[in-house]
């Protein structure tokens, strides 16, 4: 996948990080001391489609110049996540427990296009 | 997106930058409790001292050593309750476990395991009862659910498995466990001798969020 970078337009993962300490949850959150909430954005022109990220290979370019011939077959494509991974909390709960947990597919690695 | 189609992602683009830093932090506010099942962020009112928090994960992941999850596959949640003292006597102490309405309610209890840390005061070995007690239907007395007696020869920690004694403890719908520790005589509570913050006595149970069951429909 393709970190965005400054201007990008591509189907690409935009990094935001929510710092506990920033919002006040750090005395109910032990650990981590934040949250990496990336997210997807960016176009996913016809020819993209269908290719987590850009195209990287002779084989995808070719692949992409058969279906910009063809645009007419192809149809929508969305800039989604492709990998994700859990997030991992130690909290308090209402009561003064202490709990471990993972919450699933919580953090983005990397985006593409369906 | 083809003009005139709803496109989040642009929505968000279109705001200033300080507008969209909080929009998502708002975002990822919610996402976080909605998934923690929390109405709104916990006031914490008994925070526990770092050192017997870090002395509790050490012995879990000692315990576990797959405790730590870090194989990336979400594991189930692991609770934490650090004792209240309860009632003492020269030969006996009670201690309190309170447990949340979230894991006494919609969870399964895979394992508890309550860590106690002896500071043996003598050279020689000192037999300990060990008594989990139970609330009685009324609530007004308590019943001894279980007793095992343990021989404790060194200082250091100990675990007993209360699994079961918890389980039954929810089943009843009761969040509170007690803890009965007597000694032969007068030989001072093995438990409570130059017990450092560090060495405060827990229970850690793995609980698993129970799924909704599915019922089949002829």
């Amino acid at each position: 996948g393709i970190d965005c970078s400054g201007d990008s337009r591509m189907c690409c993962r935009k990094e935001f990080f929510v710092d506990f300490k920033e919002i006040g949850w750090e005395d109910w959150i032990i650990q981590p001391e934040g949250y990496h909430m990336n997210y997807c954005a960016g176009l996913c022109p016809l020819h993209v489609a269908g290719i987590p990220g850009l195209a990287s290979s002779f084989h995808t370019a070719v692949l992409n110049l058969i279906k910009a011939n063809n645009a007419d077959a192809a149809v929508d494509s969305c800039c989604v996540p492709t990998q994700r991974r859990p997030l991992s909390l130690l909290y308090y709960d209402r009561d003064s427990n202490i709990v471990k947990t993972d919450i699933p597919d919580m953090i983005v690695d990397s985006c593409g296009c369906t | 997106a083809p003009k005139g189609v709803w496109c989040p992602a642009c929505r968000l683009a279109a705001l200033t930058p300080t507008t969209q830093r909080d929009v998502l932090t708002a975002l990822a506010k919610q996402s976080i409790l909605s998934k923690l099942r929390l109405q709104d962020r916990p006031n914490i009112t008994q925070p526990t001292s770092r050192g017997a928090l870090l002395t509790a994960l050490r012995r879990i992941r000692a315990q576990r050593p797959d405790a730590a999850g870090s194989s990336g596959m979400p594991r189930d949640g692991v609770c934490f309750r650090f004792c209240a003292t309860g009632s003492s006597t020269s030969r006996s102490v009670r201690l309190h476990f309170r447990f949340s309405r979230e894991l006494a309610g919609n969870t399964e209890i895979l394992q508890a395991t309550l860590y106690l840390f002896w500071a043996v005061p003598g050279p020689r070995t000192c037999p300990v009862t060990v008594r989990l007690l139970q609330p009685d239907p009324t609530g007004l007395n308590v019943t001894t659910a279980s007793e095992t007696r343990l021989e404790v020869q060194r200082a250091g920690w100990a675990t007993l498995d209360v699994s079961q004694a918890v389980r039954s403890l929810f089943g009843q719908g009761s969040q509170r466990l007690t803890v009965e520790l007597e000694v032969p005589e007068d030989l001072g509570s093995p438990l409570l001798a130059g017990r450092s913050d560090s060495h405060w006595p827990f229970v850690a149970a793995q609980a698993r969020a129970r799924t909704p069951h599915r019922v089949q429909r002829r």
